[in-house]
């Protein structure tokens, strides 16, 4: 399995919504 | 600046290398959802900074072990739906641990309080497990040193211990029974272990944001690599986790920011009240057989703005997950070897460097005050584009050691 580590999410805004079964990603948050 | 030969970030090399000062994400003085400060457990802003801190090599060495915890669970699963459950009945000498039947480790902390009154424990939270878990006194068989006083159940008034014959007791995956109390365990990838009493108590995300008879793992025989974490806060997407636990108070929403280094704060939030500018979304996909990772489908690579001539087919093969306690992505090695060569090409004008553990493509710095670092994009499903920041393209090792942050798995089907 392909893994997206911690690395490449850094300043990212991550979102899980698991709800509405979906993840979000928005740059510069941080 | 970008827009140079395509698509770089042109950055002074001192914006690379790690502060010994903390620079703290600023704060607005009110929030109208839970947000709590984020911190890596090993820098200047961090309430467990230890001494000395970590080599480079160690965190990398450690993250190798924490991938092969991933593939050996998902692998198993993949041939047994569900692990055999064992009972045991005493703490800490019954309860089977089995070798990568969790995973752990993880470099990012966050303090929360736990039990009446309330007390604060600064955990490692992470998306890749789900069981949350503290040390607690009376430290039966023992604990390993922590920051934080290390939490006493017998003084909380709301604490109770959740009863053998619990749905809770039979949702998780090792779990045993002593005098009809609950018993948990948990083993990571790298032997890192917590076992103890399964139970319930206040747990206060914020001053005003309070998650009652919280179920969580109370730990009296605890080792392993946590550093001087208090425990770890289970984010996954299995029936145990926070996320589930508190959907009827969250909706299952919840959302992080990961400082650009161990220098700088980030935040974890709970409940739709995120940060929504420029949010795009992309599809998230379960797995029956593996419930507590969050999968994503990861489309394609781009370099510099070239996009890579990978087949969409190698990444479906796989299967991607999303996992805030592995440090560096991994790819299929074809995706990986494309992307490396797209990289060495663009910066074939600098100095190589030896390898850096894991890390097979590296710079010497050395002599540079800028650096021109192509950037690195992922398409995932939906239509969705991630431009990694640089912090998000680069592993630091030294001014003279600085590695493109991506790794191959061992064949394109693992």
């Amino acid at each position: 399995v392909g893994i997206l580590g911690n690395v490449q999410q850094k300043t990212f805004n991550v979102v899980y919504d698991v709800s509405k079964k979906k993840i979000g990603f928005g740059p510069g948050a941080c | 600046v970008r827009g140079e030969q395509g698509s770089y970030h042109k950055i002074s090399i001192h914006s690379l290398l790690p502060s010994k000062v903390c620079s703290s994400f600023k704060e607005s003085a009110n929030f109208n959802f839970t947000r709590l400060k984020v911190t890596h457990r090993h820098g200047p802003c961090s309430p467990l900074r230890s001494h000395p801190t970590p080599l480079p090599e160690q965190i990398l060495d450690e993250d190798r072990s924490r991938v092969d915890s991933l593939r050996r669970r998902i692998a198993a699963a993949a041939t047994s739906a569900k692990l055999d459950r064992q009972r045991g009945s005493q703490v800490g000498s019954k309860i089977p641990v089995r070798p990568g039947s969790s995973v752990s480790t993880g470099n990012y902390v966050v303090t929360v309080g736990f039990g009446t009154p309330k007390r604060d424990q600064t955990v490692i939270f992470d998306t890749g497990s789900d069981i949350t878990w503290i040390q607690c006194q009376p430290c039966v068989t023992y604990c390993y040193e922590q920051q934080d006083p290390i939490f006493n159940p017998s003084a909380s008034s709301t604490y109770a211990n959740i009863s053998c014959s619990s749905t809770y007791c039979s949702d998780l995956d090792i779990s045993g029974c002593s005098s009809s109390a609950c018993l948990y365990g948990v083993q990571y990838g790298d032997n890192s272990f917590s076992i103890g009493f399964f139970a319930q108590d206040t747990l206060s995300l914020s001053p005003t944001d309070v998650i009652p008879k919280f179920p969580f793992g109370c730990g009296e025989r605890n080792r392993g690599l946590f550093g001087k974490a208090a425990g770890l806060m289970g984010l996954g997407h299995g029936k145990l986790s926070l996320v589930t636990q508190t959907y009827q108070k969250y909706g299952g929403v919840f959302a992080y920011c990961l400082p650009p280094t161990s220098s700088s704060t980030g935040y974890l939030t709970f409940g739709t009240g995120y940060p929504s500018s420029k949010v795009k979304f992309t599809p998230m996909v379960t797995d029956a057989s593996t419930p507590t990772f969050y999968y994503l489908n990861l489309m394609a690579i781009s370099v510099a703005g070239q996009r890579l001539p990978i087949s969409a087919k190698v990444f479906n093969d796989a299967g991607t997950i999303i996992d805030s306690g592995t440090v560096i992505t991994r790819l299929p090695p074809t995706a990986y070897s494309a992307l490396r060569s797209a990289f060495r090409q663009a910066m074939s004008s600098y100095k190589t460097a030896s390898a850096l553990s894991i890390l097979d493509t590296c710079y010497d710095f050395t002599g540079h005050s800028t650096v021109s670092i192509p950037t690195v994009a992922l398409q995932f499903g939906g239509g969705v584009t991630m431009e990694l920041d640089l912090s998000g393209t680069l592993y630091v090792g030294s001014q003279s050691q600085v590695c493109l942050a991506f790794a191959a798995n061992g064949d394109d089907s693992d």
